[in-house]
């Protein structure tokens, strides 16, 4: 299948709504900065 | 290894950020980063706020960050996600 999981073991851990949480944030904060910029 | 991973310069939200990603195994580290820069996509074309050439610069902010969150955590056999300008990898 397409897309970022060619590990289905990998794939099920992201389907945790909660997943990687922190790391969103701080994706979201390094956009947010950047938009501002 | 707990005081490797501690680093007090690093922003508290980026720490917590580490730890995550050293609880993932090495081979899913990159899939769900790129599962991650997913979703900051889509929250913030929900939010609107941007358009056009302002809304693929921050889009591609986001995959750079995530490009080098291995590196930056200090995560075993990781060193950068080619989520960008590279050639085609096992990511993709």
């Amino acid at each position: 299948p397409a897309g970022p999981f060619r590990y289905p073991r990998c794939r099920k851990e992201f389907q945790q709504a909660q997943h990687l949480r922190a790391c969103q944030q701080w994706l979201h904060k390094q956009a947010r900065q950047s938009g501002s910029g | 290894f707990e005081d490797d991973m501690e680093n007090p310069q690093r922003p508290p939200l980026l720490q917590q950020c580490c730890n995550e990603l050293h609880q993932e195994e090495p081979l899913c580290v990159c899939p769900t980063l790129k599962g991650a820069s997913k979703a900051v996509k889509q929250q913030v074309r929900q939010q609107g706020q941007m358009q056009g050439q302002q809304m693929q610069h921050v889009i591609s902010r986001i995959y750079q960050t995530a490009t080098h969150l291995p590196r930056v955590c200090n995560i075993p056999q990781v060193s950068v996600c080619p989520f960008q300008k590279t050639t085609p990898g096992p990511y993709y």
